[in-house]
């Protein structure tokens, strides 16, 4: 019975169920928080307000295993080899980050051991190798031209520093060399010093 | 080109244009996708002021401008497709809402979807041609996501067979609708509604603001800017003071609840069904937060191909700050995630039209279950999305801070979707009531369908925490 759910952390599927079970088990122990609040003899209403915190992390749990599910599940739709290794990186990446991040969950629950989590904070040091020749060509697929990503560091030709200084130059507060503030307040200022 | 981000390219190991397909759905809706962004991006019709530099009035002003000559563009060229009305409008107001946002995103699809055929034909040619300017006016000064608190009144008159509308207290003014304070003349108004002495909640009415030729407010109708936000500088999110304002009965949407002309009231089939526009707009934010992110993610990840610093090895140049570990760590969890959540982008709004679809078909079955995942999925992501915005902009260093990086507009505009169409922990909270209820159903044996299913397995597997 000791046995974890997660029997290899590379396997998405495995981590899929994982997920799965983490969901389950936080809806459980929410509902459980509510039912020993009601015998408390709290009614139903206060009941559900002490039992929240347990409510919501067990929604955003579910919510976590939707997209680690969907994520999973897409990849099965892709042909080109290329493109569904690199996918597939990803979705590595997101399922195991995801696990680090909440890793609590996952040991409570007895769904991975505490080696496994070391070799998932391993695992994610590779993967960060192997997306990193992919990331730029990664953001590239979201086709968002110069216009829609309006911005100058995210430039798709990369020439980031000189259209930089060009911005700048732009602001309105380079319309004139001396700013009216200067005759305004700083000039009078001084013959008063 | 940059030689840095030359050699990126050069060094990936798959072909960019393919995975552009799949994210698209396929190479004809890519071309059909750039077609569309080209004809805004080579129209001087759109050439503006960049807004970092403007006042707030003057960035409504300049949306509204090209508002007006995006919507006589889109007749030019016939677009009238929703996805590709989409394409349009994000190119010319890219990532900023702009002032027909609420007319277009939800007084039209509320028309479509609670408009019975006798309203939708004397509503909806005006609101296409936007002689009816329209918003949606449901949140309340003092009332946000929980619906039933708002206190807006409409009760029906059965002598003049007509419903009068009343703001009672200064908490119930409506407030924040986009759109409402200065660029609409109609709103949908969500009030509760009165017949014969009974309140039988949430419905939905159309209600005439402004002078259809002056544009002047119309009596008892207060009417205005909520002033500047955190963000949305194009939008004129709005307050409205109803003070006895007489509407036709025939301004209740009446697809589901109807109100008789002697005052019965029908319920509708299903009470959820007042709130379906909200659930669309949730869907919506799911893609939303995708897109979001993998714009941050771009501009972080592009830019740290490009700047050098400090350095790795000593004596060695600087290298780029994409090569240092810290960099990839902040960045590429954000990168999977906003492919993560582009894919459940597409899968909520698939899921959306198909259930609606059932909708129109009489079947309400899976209405519950796409309030519950929607709900939890907009405030999943759009949390994720809104700290994936700052990770991404402090990945940048000082430049991020730049409005000139985009993340500044980016965050500001975002942040909202955390509160707009629901709060995200109110979210949290209605998907855990599904969840509670389903878990409950599978305790008792029931068998559960869609993605609450593995509350069966549950029930069946007993997991339990053990030691490890």
């Amino acid at each position: 019975s000791a046995r974890p759910t997660v029997v290899d952390i590379n396997d998405l599927s495995n981590l899929v169920e994982s997920y799965k079970l983490r969901a389950a088990t936080l809806v459980e122990s929410a509902a459980r928080s509510i039912q020993q609040e009601l015998q408390k003899r709290k009614n139903q209403e206060d009941a559900w307000n002490n039992s929240a915190i347990d409510l919501v992390r067990a929604s955003d749990a579910h919510c976590h295993y939707v997209v680690v599910k969907l994520f999973t599940e897409k990849l099965s739709e892709i042909g080109d080899t290329a493109i569904h290794s690199v996918l597939s990186t990803l979705a590595l990446l997101y399922a195991l980050h995801g696990i680090t991040k909440n890793s609590g969950d996952f040991l409570q629950a007895g769904l991975l051991t505490v080696p496994q989590m070391q070799q998932i904070s391993v695992r994610i040091k590779e993967l960060l190798c192997l997306l990193r020749p992919n990331a730029v060509a990664l953001v590239d697929a979201f086709d968002f031209n110069d216009k829609n990503l309006n911005s100058v560091l995210g430039r798709y030709d990369g020439n980031v520093y000189e259209n930089l200084f060009d911005w700048a130059r732009r602001s309105p507060l380079n319309a004139t060399e001396v700013h009216e503030s200067f005759h305004k307040y700083l000039k009078p200022l001084r013959s008063k010093l | 080109m940059n030689p840095d981000i030359l050699k990126e390219r050069q060094n990936a190991s798959f072909d960019v244009q393919k995975l552009i397909y799949i994210l698209d759905g396929g190479p004809e809706k890519t071309k059909r996708k750039r077609e569309i962004v080209s004809l805004v991006a080579n129209d001087p019709d759109f050439d503006e002021v960049d807004p970092n530099f403007l006042s707030r009035s003057e960035r409504y002003d300049q949306a509204v401008r090209k508002s007006a000559q995006m919507i006589l563009k889109l007749r030019e060229y016939g677009i009238a497709d929703p996805e590709e009305i989409y394409i349009y409008k994000s190119s010319v107001h890219p990532g900023r809402p702009e002032p027909l946002d609420l007319h277009l995103g939800m007084f039209l699809p509320t028309l479509l979807n609670q408009a019975t055929p006798e309203q939708m034909d004397q509503f909806f040619m005006p609101a296409w041609n936007l002689e009816i300017i329209g918003t949606y006016a449901q949140t309340e000064m003092g009332h946000g996501t929980h619906l039933r608190g708002l206190e807006t009144t409409a009760t029906y008159d059965p002598a003049t067979q007509e419903f009068v509308l009343n703001s009672p207290t200064v908490t119930s003014i409506k407030w924040w609708p986009g759109a409402l304070g200065k660029t609409s003349n109609h709103a949908i108004v969500l009030a509760q509604l009165y017949t014969h002495g009974h309140c039988h909640g949430l419905h939905a009415f159309i209600v005439q603001l402004r002078h259809m030729d002056t544009h002047e407010p119309l009596p008892g109708i207060l009417v205005g800017d909520i002033g500047p936000k955190f963000g949305f500088c194009e939008v004129d999110n709005g307050f409205l003071k109803l003070d006895n304002v007489r509407i036709p009965r025939e301004n209740m949407l009446m697809k589901y609840a109807k109100v008789e002309p002697d005052g019965r009231y029908v319920k509708p089939p299903s009470a959820k069904l007042t709130y379906g526009t909200m659930v669309f707009v949730r869907s919506l934010i799911v893609g939303l937060s995708a897109i979001n992110l993998a714009k941050s993610c771009t501009i972080a990840i592009r830019y740290s191909a490009v700047r050098h610093q400090s350095e790795i090895r000593s004596g060695e140049p600087e290298p780029q700050i994409l090569d240092y570990q810290t960099q990839q760590y902040k960045l590429f969890p954000l990168l999977a995630t906003a492919y993560a959540f582009t894919f459940v982008g597409q899968y909520i709004s698939q899921t959306y039209h198909r259930i609606t679809g059932d909708i129109n078909h009489g079947d309400f079955s899976e209405l519950p279950e796409l309030h519950a995942l929607s709900a939890g999925l907009k405030a999943f992501t759009t949390w994720a999305t809104n700290s994936g915005i700052e990770v991404c902009r402090m990945s940048c260093g000082g430049h991020g801070y730049s409005c000139s990086s985009a993340f500044p507009d980016l965050y500001v505009q975002f942040t909202p979707t955390c509160t707009y169409e629901g709060e995200n922990t109110v979210m949290m909270l209605q998907t855990a009531r599904y969840l509670v209820k389903s878990y409950r159903q599978a305790k008792a044996g029931q068998q559960l369908k869609g993605i609450m299913a593995y509350l069966n397995d549950m029930e069946q597997r007993q997991v339990r925490a053990h030691p490890a």
